[in-house]
């Protein structure tokens, strides 16, 4: 219905300006239905607006990879907070982050998770620090993966970061 | 609501039954290029009832049958099975604990079970339908596609969201 | 014309070959013209196989995202073997490698540079150590975009990397 | 033939006048999030003579002019120079070091020039048409874009591949 679109789309607003802010340390962001001409209100498609801190409004095609992540990641989080899905795989959503937003987005990946279960894959070493368990997939034999548990501290954990366990 | 294991078997290149208990909170998932990590990612999308294989990157359903590696034959099927912990009855089942399974044979033929119970595949999706649980919607990010939700067309951005409203 | 073609196809695939075989540590890997019905050869289109060491062959979709990194690299330098560029710009061409797989594509860069000059974009430390020169871009003034030089014992190159320097 | 220097001014996040010296070998550039790196790339395409204001990331060609940033006013126009070793006359032209110039203020007017010899934008791509220089080609492997080239279809590869060839 028109209502519930309605107050679900600015609670949604409201709640990716907050986590973006939190996320970039500042800046704007913003979601917005589309005005087109002749295009019935529930057809309208969705702009998204967003302003890393001190910069410039710009379209969003020229925000850096890392910036486009972190706001996917914003957005991603203010649809949750609205509709919680029970849980999130995230693979490898921080291949594209500096160590610092790395920091950021493993931040929000823990608040968010006291709601919602989180599954992450990546190679970052302050993504895996988050993480209430952590498993390793190698492939001593090749062609055929092995589960492993792994703990951070441990060689095999370390090991596994570099690349070893792979044929 | 929350998952609680996950078994593979001859899915990808999981040959040997393996298995991985998810907790609360935030799970890891690490190791070295091509070891299977994604692997993990499709099999749970698929065994919630994906239609689509390229959402599981084959070029047909069958792809996701153990295909063999060096000096290890091929199997003859593929069998995923997603324990849920379901005590909240987000599932529309008195059962505390669901777990579904989807099995796929060379043939083509599928199987699919609920608790053990044989069913239809639209079964399982009908009973996903409207939880959140499912994984057309934003609650996977896929490798490499996590700029698509921001440089996506403002139509399949605006269907994305009304599916979550 | 045809002959030309097909005499760089075949010096492409062959290169193709070897250079996957260096990266992977072994493996296969061919380039095959499409043989489609009622379609003139020279518009055939192009399929790549490739199998990394130990696996079974299974089409290029199915390999994961270092895998095909790899692949795809392995591909654009057996091109510049049969085609030279002057130059070749490479933006995070490692962001999906493990450690061990970005010192592989280290290797290979460093081996091509002695032919082509590289520009290379990265996060990641092994890729930095083959570098000859090291340029850092940073913004000390939000919203505009800075040089430094930087060296990579230095501290400036460190802090760099952490994402200090960015507002 | 090898590229010497780079100069940007008012291009994109670049702007002051900013100079990027390159030697043989390898030249790495390296930075945070959204500080310029990609933009160099950019600025190279760019100034190479790209028509396509997608391929620069922009809604419209516009947009490759500094806007602005907290305190700091936008620009008129930007301006990137490019420098290359012509020594072995890659370039059909007598110089050895031919420099090329394009320029775009807000009016949309553009301005273009080869050793500070005004000329039109077809002149730029002429010259480099055929030399291997020039980014609509596998010399320029864009930010999340590596995958492209192997996920493409058959037809798209073999053009590129011709391309090559
Ligand atoms: N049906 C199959 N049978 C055997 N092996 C398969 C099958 N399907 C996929 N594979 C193999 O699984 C591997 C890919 O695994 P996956 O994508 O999970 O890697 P990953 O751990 O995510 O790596 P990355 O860090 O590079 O993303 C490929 O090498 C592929 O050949
Ligand atoms: N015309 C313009 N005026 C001002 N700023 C601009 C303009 N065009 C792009 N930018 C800014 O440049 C930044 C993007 O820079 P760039 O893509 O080069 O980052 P990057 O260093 O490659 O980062 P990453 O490591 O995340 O890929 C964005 O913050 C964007 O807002
Ligand atoms: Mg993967
Ligand atoms: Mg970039």
């Amino acid at each position: 219905s028109r209502e519930l679109f309605e107050k679900t789309f600015d609670f949604v607003r409201e709640q990716f300006g907050q986590i973006f802010r939190k996320i970039f340390g500042g800046g704007k962001s913003d979601l917005v239905i589309e005005q087109a001409e002749g295009v019935d209100a529930m057809e309208q498609g969705l702009e998204i607006m967003a302003r890393p801190p001190g910069k410039e409004l710009t379209s969003i095609s020229l925000l850096s990879g890392g910036e486009r992540s972190l706001t996917a990641i914003a957005l991603v989080m203010a649809l949750f907070k609205a509709n919680p899905s029970p849980f999130c795989l995230l693979d490898e959503a921080d291949a594209a982050l500096d160590e610092k937003n790395v920091e950021r987005y493993a931040g929000v990946v823990r608040e968010f998770a006291a709601e919602t279960q989180f599954i992450v894959i990546t190679h970052n070493k302050r993504s895996m620090a988050v993480c209430d368990a952590l498993y390793g997939v190698t492939m001593e034999q090749p062609g055929v993966s092995k589960k492993v548990s792994v703990s951070l501290s441990g060689d095999g954990g370390l090991d596994l970061l570099k690349g070893k366990g792979a044929p | 609501m929350q998952l609680k294991k996950l078994e593979m078997c001859g899915f990808k290149s999981f040959a040997n039954r393996t298995e991985v208990v998810f907790d609360r909170g935030v799970t890891g998932i690490v190791g070295p290029n091509g070891c299977g990590k994604s692997n993990v990612v499709d099999a749970i999308k698929w065994v919630l009832g994906t239609l689509s294989y390229k959402s599981v990157r084959g070029e047909e359903m069958l792809d996701v049958i153990f295909k063999g590696a060096q000096g290890v034959a091929p199997m003859g099927f593929a069998e995923v099975s997603l324990t849920l912990d379901n005590s909240d009855h987000t599932l529309a089942l008195e059962f505390e604990e669901v777990t579904i399974t989807r099995r796929l044979f060379l043939t083509g033929e599928g199987e699919y079970y609920i608790n053990r119970a044989p069913c239809r595949l639209k079964d399982i999706r009908e009973l996903l339908y409207g939880t959140g649980i499912g994984t057309d919607n934003y609650s996977v990010i896929e490798q490499g596609k996590i700029d698509k939700l921001v440089l996506s067309n403002p139509h399949e951005r605006r269907l994305v969201f009304d599916e979550a409203a």
